[in-house]
Protein backbone atom coordinates (compact mmCIF):
# COMPACT_ATOMS: atom_id res chain seq x y z
CA UNK A 1 0.00 0.00 0.00
CA UNK A 2 1.23 3.25 -0.63
CA UNK A 3 1.47 5.92 2.04
CA UNK A 4 -0.80 8.37 0.56
CA UNK A 5 -3.67 7.89 -1.93
CA UNK A 6 -6.15 9.57 -3.12
CA UNK A 7 -8.72 9.69 -5.94
CA UNK A 8 -8.30 13.58 -6.40
CA UNK A 9 -5.09 13.57 -7.23
CA UNK A 10 -5.76 11.35 -10.48
CA UNK A 11 -8.68 13.80 -11.17
CA UNK A 12 -11.68 11.46 -10.86
CA UNK A 13 -13.74 12.67 -8.05
CA UNK A 14 -16.33 15.43 -9.07
CA UNK A 15 -16.72 18.34 -6.88
CA UNK A 16 -18.35 18.50 -3.25
CA UNK A 17 -21.98 18.87 -3.55
CA UNK A 18 -24.34 20.64 -1.33
CA UNK A 19 -27.47 18.14 -0.06
CA UNK A 20 -29.50 21.31 1.52
CA UNK A 21 -32.43 20.23 3.40
CA UNK A 22 -32.74 16.94 1.98
CA UNK A 23 -32.01 13.58 3.64
CA UNK A 24 -30.41 11.85 0.63
CA UNK A 25 -27.07 11.31 1.86
CA UNK A 26 -27.52 7.71 0.65
CA UNK A 27 -27.91 8.63 -2.95
CA UNK A 28 -25.09 11.07 -3.03
CA UNK A 29 -22.46 9.03 -1.63
CA UNK A 30 -23.22 6.22 -4.07
CA UNK A 31 -23.31 8.65 -7.41
CA UNK A 32 -20.51 10.01 -6.49
CA UNK A 33 -18.30 6.75 -6.30
CA UNK A 34 -20.11 5.68 -9.65
CA UNK A 35 -18.99 8.65 -11.19
CA UNK A 36 -15.73 8.20 -9.95
CA UNK A 37 -15.65 4.68 -11.04
CA UNK A 38 -17.21 5.66 -14.48
CA UNK A 39 -14.12 7.64 -14.53
CA UNK A 40 -11.37 4.85 -13.48
CA UNK A 41 -13.06 2.75 -16.52
CA UNK A 42 -11.73 5.14 -18.85
CA UNK A 43 -14.72 7.75 -19.39
CA UNK A 44 -14.98 11.76 -19.14
CA UNK A 45 -15.55 12.70 -15.41
CA UNK A 46 -19.00 13.60 -15.59
CA UNK A 47 -21.46 14.48 -12.60
CA UNK A 48 -24.52 11.92 -12.73
CA UNK A 49 -28.31 12.54 -11.58
CA UNK A 50 -28.35 12.48 -7.60
CA UNK A 51 -32.25 13.26 -7.86
CA UNK A 52 -32.72 10.21 -10.22
CA UNK A 53 -31.67 7.93 -7.64
CA UNK A 54 -34.01 9.71 -5.14
CA UNK A 55 -36.64 9.73 -6.98
CA UNK A 56 -36.75 6.25 -8.61
CA UNK A 57 -34.77 4.01 -5.89
CA UNK A 58 -38.36 2.82 -4.78
CA UNK A 59 -36.81 0.99 -1.73
CA UNK A 60 -35.44 4.60 -0.01
CA UNK A 61 -37.48 6.96 1.27
CA UNK A 62 -35.81 9.87 -0.96
CA UNK A 63 -35.89 13.07 1.18
CA UNK A 64 -36.63 11.18 3.92
CA UNK A 65 -34.16 8.58 3.67
CA UNK A 66 -32.35 5.67 2.38
CA UNK A 67 -29.75 3.12 2.20
CA UNK A 68 -26.66 3.02 0.22
CA UNK A 69 -27.07 -1.13 0.06
CA UNK A 70 -31.14 -0.59 -1.41
CA UNK A 71 -30.11 1.64 -3.57
CA UNK A 72 -27.23 -0.13 -5.51
CA UNK A 73 -29.37 -2.93 -5.39
CA UNK A 74 -31.57 -1.02 -7.44
CA UNK A 75 -29.20 0.12 -9.18
CA UNK A 76 -28.00 -3.43 -9.86
CA UNK A 77 -31.38 -5.02 -10.38
CA UNK A 78 -32.98 -2.83 -13.10
CA UNK A 79 -29.98 -1.80 -14.96
CA UNK A 80 -31.45 1.26 -14.82
CA UNK A 81 -29.14 4.09 -16.78
CA UNK A 82 -28.25 6.95 -14.49
CA UNK A 83 -28.51 10.71 -16.64
CA UNK A 84 -26.14 13.53 -16.44
CA UNK A 85 -27.08 15.86 -13.73
CA UNK A 86 -27.60 18.78 -16.09
CA UNK A 87 -30.62 16.60 -17.48
CA UNK A 88 -31.99 15.38 -13.73
CA UNK A 89 -31.70 18.27 -12.24
CA UNK A 90 -31.13 18.43 -8.07
CA UNK A 91 -34.22 19.84 -6.47
CA UNK A 92 -33.47 18.86 -2.34
CA UNK A 93 -37.28 17.17 -2.23
CA UNK A 94 -38.58 13.71 -3.48
CA UNK A 95 -40.31 14.03 -7.06
CA UNK A 96 -41.79 11.68 -9.67
CA UNK A 97 -39.37 9.02 -11.05
CA UNK A 98 -38.74 10.29 -14.53
CA UNK A 99 -37.94 7.95 -17.76
CA UNK A 100 -35.56 8.47 -20.57
CA UNK A 101 -35.18 6.85 -23.62
CA UNK A 102 -33.18 3.76 -23.87
CA UNK A 103 -30.85 5.62 -26.22
CA UNK A 104 -30.26 8.56 -24.11
CA UNK A 105 -26.59 8.55 -22.46
CA UNK A 106 -26.73 6.87 -18.61
CA UNK A 107 -24.74 5.48 -16.82
CA UNK A 108 -25.16 1.88 -15.30
CA UNK A 109 -23.26 -0.61 -13.07
CA UNK A 110 -22.87 -3.97 -14.06
CA UNK A 111 -22.14 -5.32 -10.14
CA UNK A 112 -21.58 -3.89 -6.74
CA UNK A 113 -19.50 -4.94 -3.60
CA UNK A 114 -20.83 -4.35 -0.10
CA UNK A 115 -18.79 -5.50 2.71
CA UNK A 116 -18.34 -4.67 7.00
CA UNK A 117 -14.66 -3.74 6.80
CA UNK A 118 -14.08 -3.55 10.67
CA UNK A 119 -10.75 -4.94 11.90
CA UNK A 120 -9.75 -4.64 8.30
CA UNK A 121 -9.18 -1.55 7.31
CA UNK A 122 -5.82 -2.15 5.68
CA UNK A 123 -7.90 -4.50 3.48
CA UNK A 124 -10.31 -2.15 2.59
CA UNK A 125 -7.62 0.60 1.98
CA UNK A 126 -6.53 -1.96 -0.81
CA UNK A 127 -9.98 -1.84 -1.79
CA UNK A 128 -10.26 1.81 -2.30
CA UNK A 129 -7.30 1.22 -4.67
CA UNK A 130 -8.67 -1.47 -6.75
CA UNK A 131 -12.33 -0.51 -6.79
CA UNK A 132 -12.44 3.49 -6.21
CA UNK A 133 -13.58 5.46 -4.20
CA UNK A 134 -15.64 3.57 -1.35
CA UNK A 135 -19.56 4.54 -0.34
CA UNK A 136 -19.86 4.23 3.24
CA UNK A 137 -22.07 4.92 6.29
CA UNK A 138 -20.85 6.94 9.99
CA UNK A 139 -22.13 7.88 12.63
CA UNK A 140 -22.10 11.94 12.03
CA UNK A 141 -23.76 13.08 15.25
CA UNK A 142 -20.89 15.26 16.36
CA UNK A 143 -20.23 16.40 12.92
CA UNK A 144 -22.79 19.17 13.30
CA UNK A 145 -19.61 21.19 15.13
CA UNK A 146 -16.85 19.93 13.03
CA UNK A 147 -14.47 22.30 11.63
CA UNK A 148 -11.06 20.38 10.74
CA UNK A 149 -8.70 17.90 11.72
CA UNK A 150 -8.88 14.22 12.34
CA UNK A 151 -11.76 12.81 14.09
CA UNK A 152 -10.54 10.00 16.68
CA UNK A 153 -13.35 10.41 19.28
CA UNK A 154 -17.00 11.33 19.94
CA UNK A 155 -18.79 9.27 17.58
CA UNK A 156 -19.22 5.79 17.36
CA UNK A 157 -19.32 2.55 15.43
CA UNK A 158 -22.38 0.32 15.03
CA UNK A 159 -25.03 3.72 15.02
CA UNK A 160 -25.18 4.61 11.15
CA UNK A 161 -26.57 7.89 10.66
CA UNK A 162 -24.62 9.07 7.85
CA UNK A 163 -23.41 8.12 4.10
CA UNK A 164 -20.20 9.21 2.52
CA UNK A 165 -17.43 9.01 0.25
CA UNK A 166 -14.03 7.95 0.65
CA UNK A 167 -11.77 9.38 -1.72
CA UNK A 168 -8.42 8.26 0.09
CA UNK A 169 -6.07 8.18 2.87
CA UNK A 170 -3.25 9.37 4.38
CA UNK A 171 -0.60 7.25 6.77
CA UNK A 172 2.40 9.56 6.72
CA UNK A 173 1.58 11.53 9.65
CA UNK A 174 1.59 10.20 13.25
CA UNK A 175 -2.34 9.83 12.86
CA UNK A 176 -3.32 7.97 9.51
CA UNK A 177 -6.49 9.29 8.44
CA UNK A 178 -9.26 8.78 5.83
CA UNK A 179 -10.06 11.54 3.55
CA UNK A 180 -13.97 11.43 3.38
CA UNK A 181 -15.86 13.38 1.10
CA UNK A 182 -19.47 15.44 2.82
CA UNK A 183 -22.74 16.12 0.97
CA UNK A 184 -22.76 19.57 2.97
CA UNK A 185 -21.29 22.23 0.52
CA UNK A 186 -17.86 23.22 1.00
CA UNK A 187 -18.03 25.76 3.57
CA UNK A 188 -18.46 22.66 6.01
CA UNK A 189 -15.16 21.07 7.39
CA UNK A 190 -11.90 20.90 5.65
CA UNK A 191 -13.41 22.37 1.82
CA UNK A 192 -16.49 19.94 2.26
CA UNK A 193 -14.09 16.93 3.48
CA UNK A 194 -13.54 15.73 6.91
CA UNK A 195 -10.48 13.19 7.92
CA UNK A 196 -11.00 10.14 10.38
CA UNK A 197 -8.28 8.08 12.11
CA UNK A 198 -7.73 4.65 10.58
CA UNK A 199 -7.98 1.45 12.28
CA UNK A 200 -10.07 1.44 15.00
CA UNK A 201 -13.01 2.02 13.02
CA UNK A 202 -13.95 5.30 14.27
CA UNK A 203 -17.55 6.44 13.68
CA UNK A 204 -18.33 2.69 12.10
CA UNK A 205 -16.46 4.12 9.15
CA UNK A 206 -16.11 0.61 8.64
CA UNK A 207 -19.10 -1.12 9.24
CA UNK A 208 -20.89 -0.65 5.54
CA UNK A 209 -19.06 -0.14 2.74
CA UNK A 210 -19.68 -0.62 -0.95
CA UNK A 211 -18.42 0.24 -4.29
CA UNK A 212 -20.16 -0.05 -7.17
CA UNK A 213 -18.71 -1.86 -10.42
CA UNK A 214 -19.23 -0.34 -14.17
CA UNK B 1 -37.81 39.09 12.57
CA UNK B 2 -35.58 40.65 15.35
CA UNK B 3 -37.30 39.50 18.61
CA UNK B 4 -39.17 36.76 17.53
CA UNK B 5 -39.83 34.00 19.37
CA UNK B 6 -37.92 31.97 16.32
CA UNK B 7 -35.13 34.36 16.38
CA UNK B 8 -34.64 33.70 20.14
CA UNK B 9 -34.66 29.67 19.82
CA UNK B 10 -32.18 30.17 17.41
CA UNK B 11 -30.03 31.97 19.68
CA UNK B 12 -31.21 29.55 22.37
CA UNK B 13 -29.71 26.83 20.15
CA UNK B 14 -26.32 28.65 18.87
CA UNK B 15 -25.26 29.02 22.91
CA UNK B 16 -25.78 25.69 23.13
CA UNK B 17 -23.79 25.06 20.43
CA UNK B 18 -20.81 26.80 21.97
CA UNK B 19 -21.29 24.07 25.17
CA UNK B 20 -20.88 21.33 23.21
CA UNK B 21 -17.45 22.97 21.33
CA UNK B 22 -16.01 23.18 25.12
CA UNK B 23 -17.09 20.09 25.73
CA UNK B 24 -15.50 18.38 22.38
CA UNK B 25 -12.58 20.34 22.65
CA UNK B 26 -11.80 19.52 25.93
CA UNK B 27 -8.02 18.77 26.40
CA UNK B 28 -8.69 15.67 27.59
CA UNK B 29 -9.43 14.08 24.22
CA UNK B 30 -7.91 16.17 22.18
CA UNK B 31 -4.48 16.80 23.01
CA UNK B 32 -3.46 14.35 20.08
CA UNK B 33 -1.56 15.92 16.88
CA UNK B 34 -4.08 17.05 14.43
CA UNK B 35 -6.85 16.00 16.60
CA UNK B 36 -10.03 17.01 15.41
CA UNK B 37 -11.48 20.82 16.19
CA UNK B 38 -15.10 21.94 16.37
CA UNK B 39 -16.62 25.63 16.49
CA UNK B 40 -19.29 27.46 15.17
CA UNK B 41 -20.03 26.82 11.44
CA UNK B 42 -23.20 26.52 9.08
CA UNK B 43 -25.29 24.19 11.66
CA UNK B 44 -24.71 26.28 15.12
CA UNK B 45 -28.53 27.48 15.28
CA UNK B 46 -29.88 24.19 14.53
CA UNK B 47 -30.46 21.77 17.93
CA UNK B 48 -29.29 18.30 17.36
CA UNK B 49 -32.67 16.85 16.72
CA UNK B 50 -32.85 19.33 13.56
CA UNK B 51 -29.88 18.92 12.43
CA UNK B 52 -30.20 14.53 13.01
CA UNK B 53 -33.82 14.70 11.26
CA UNK B 54 -32.73 17.14 8.16
CA UNK B 55 -29.30 15.63 7.83
CA UNK B 56 -28.75 12.40 9.53
CA UNK B 57 -31.18 10.12 6.95
CA UNK B 58 -29.19 7.22 6.03
CA UNK B 59 -30.49 3.86 7.33
CA UNK B 60 -27.84 1.24 9.18
CA UNK B 61 -27.30 -2.07 7.20
CA UNK B 62 -25.44 -5.33 8.23
CA UNK B 63 -23.38 -6.80 5.93
CA UNK B 64 -21.25 -9.68 5.81
CA UNK B 65 -17.39 -9.17 6.80
CA UNK B 66 -15.02 -8.90 4.54
CA UNK B 67 -13.22 -12.05 3.90
CA UNK B 68 -9.69 -11.90 1.74
CA UNK B 69 -10.80 -14.97 -0.38
CA UNK B 70 -7.50 -14.92 -2.81
CA UNK B 71 -4.58 -12.79 -3.39
CA UNK B 72 -5.65 -12.45 -7.13
CA UNK B 73 -9.26 -10.92 -6.03
CA UNK B 74 -6.95 -8.86 -3.96
CA UNK B 75 -4.61 -7.73 -6.85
Amino acid sequence: LPARFDWRDKKFVTPVRNQLSCGGCWAFSIVGGIESAYAIKGNLLEELSVQQVIDCSYEDHGCNGGSTISALHWLNKTRVKLARASEYKFKAQTGICHYFPSSDFGVSIRDYKAYNFSGAEEQMMMQLINLGPLAVTVDAVSWQDYLGGIIQHHCSSGEANHAVLITGFDTTGDIPYWIVQNSWGTTWGIDGYVYIKIGENVCGIADTVSAALV
Amino acid sequence: SLGSLELQRRERFFQESIQRHVYLNSPVLSHENNSAIYGINQFSDLSPEEFKAIYLQSKAVKLPEYVKTSTKEAV
